[in-house]
């Protein structure tokens, strides 16, 4: 029996707001040992993602706010989606990790690799 | 038939040196797409590890090389491990990727939580 993706996600997901800086960011990345955090307006509405990779590549280059550095078309999952379609979504996309809404758009959870990797170690 | 470390790694792994800097790195990251960057010293010795959140979580710190950051005792597996161990000990030590390394501890590619939700994305 596979697994739906709310049974995999974390719940309570961190996020900020595009107006953050990337060095606030960076402090959180480094305080949570996360790699994926969600961008949310002041209506909590979900409008981007950053990764961990997005900062990364943001060396050099001056940039200085959240919205300079995100994504805005946010690849997402349903909460009711069993797992390995989460897993192909991911692959379709090359992203490490998705947010996942419920059916009002609302951020309930998040569900990485790593979700998946701990999944694949309890196979035997 | 769970596969194993060295059908599922991927082969032809970039690597950079400890003297190397952290914009050279930022620029490799964002020209390959990819988030782990195995370290080797001049005799392709593998030294060190350095992923997109060392480089996310250095912003604003000054560092400047690759030696300032990177993680010096690497988590490794073996080509002929199976797949699922290497998902335990991925979780074990809250990592996304290893490099896969052969007797003699020769750097033969890396494996990440990526490439094992690939595998669960073909499961039907
Ligand atoms: C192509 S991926 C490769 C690097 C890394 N594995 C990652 O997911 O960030 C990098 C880009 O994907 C974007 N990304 C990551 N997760 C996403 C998601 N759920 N929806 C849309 N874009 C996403 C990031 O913002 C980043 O710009
Ligand atoms: C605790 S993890 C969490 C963030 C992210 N998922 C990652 O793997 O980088 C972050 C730290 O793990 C280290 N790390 C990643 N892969 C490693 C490996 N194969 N061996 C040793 N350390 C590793 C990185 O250098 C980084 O300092």
């Amino acid at each position: 029996a596979v697994p739906f993706a709310r049974d995999v996600m974390t719940r309570n997901v961190i996020t900020a707001g595009p107006d953050d800086s990337i060095v606030y960011a960076a402090r959180l990345f480094a305080d949570k040992g996360f790699d994926h955090l969600p961008i949310v307006d002041e209506s909590s509405k979900l409008v981007g993602i950053v990764t961990s990779w997005d900062l990364a590549v943001a060396i050099g280059t001056g940039k200085e706010k959240l919205s300079d550095v995100q994504t805005k078309k946010v690849v997402t999952a349903r909460e009711d989606e069993p797992v390995d379609a989460v897993a192909r979504r991911l692959e379709k996309y090359k992203i490490s990790g998705l947010p996942v809404v419920d059916s009002k758009g609302e951020l309930k959870g998040i569900l990485t690799s790593d979700d998946i990797t701990r999944l694949l170690g309890k196979v035997r």
